[in-house]
């Protein structure tokens, strides 16, 4: 465990945290794309199956548990609680754009040929995509809640602490995984135009709108 | 590349 790792968990913690009281809050998922809480929640289920088989520490297991707690309760509220809030209209990214080329990839290119590692693999190269259809749909709309671009801010920053912690993984342990590495880096550069506008903007006090 | 024995990150 490093300080960027750390922190990069926790940031990723403050993101999910974030979008839960966001919604119960304002009891609303105005501005929400359930497309991308579904690939998140895809993502979680098909990286931590080995929550099953093998234990890490307390930590690695807890996480992951809050993780997909969190991850199903945003479906919930997002599909079934708060729904007759959720903007369908603008939600409208083809998703299976995604899964098809990220789940052909998976058995393309993976460290092992075994179930598990497959899905891990899978929701590694999903994970770099799964915003986009939040992206999207912000695009879409011409604009975000200041709450949601904080969100975003969390989410986007947690896998660049990532990238700073498998540099020092690399230099101070010679571990490197290049699958994780290159996903993290497309899921960090698909990033970069929204870190422009929140620093730009949200930042210095002023809503977060695209020329529309 | 070693497939090590599962994933100790998140």
């Amino acid at each position: 465990m490093n300080v960027f790792r750390l922190t990069g968990d926790l940031s990723h913690l403050a993101a999910i945290i974030i979008l839960l009281l966001k919604i119960w809050k304002t009891r609303s998922c105005a501005g929400i794309s359930g497309k991308s809480q579904i690939l998140f929640a895809v993502v979680f289920t098909s990286r931590y199956l080995d929550l099953l088989t093998s234990f890490i520490s307390l930590y690695n297991t807890s996480m992951k548990v809050i993780y997909i707690g969190c991850a199903y309760a945003t479906l919930y509220f997002v599909y079934m609680k708060f729904k007759a809030t959720y903007d369908g209209n603008h939600d409208t990214f083809r998703v299976e754009f995604l899964l098809v080329p990220v789940g052909g990839l998976s058995f393309l290119v993976n460290h092992d040929f075994s179930p598990l590692e497959i899905l891990w693999t899978f929701s590694i190269y999903l994970e770099s995509v799964a915003i986009l259809p939040q992206l999207f749909m912000i695009s879409k709309t011409g604009e975000a809640e200041t709450i949601t671009t904080h969100y975003l801010f969390f989410l986007g920053l947690y896998r660049a602490l990532y990238l700073f912690n498998w540099i020092w993984r690399f230099y101070f342990e010679g571990f490197f995984d290049m699958i994780a590495i290159v996903a993290g880096l497309v899921q960090t550069i698909l990033y970069c135009d929204f870190f422009y506008l929140y620093i730009t903007k949200v930042l210095k006090g002023k809503k977060l709108s695209l020329p529309a | 590349l070693n497939a090590e024995v599962g994933h100790d990150e998140l």
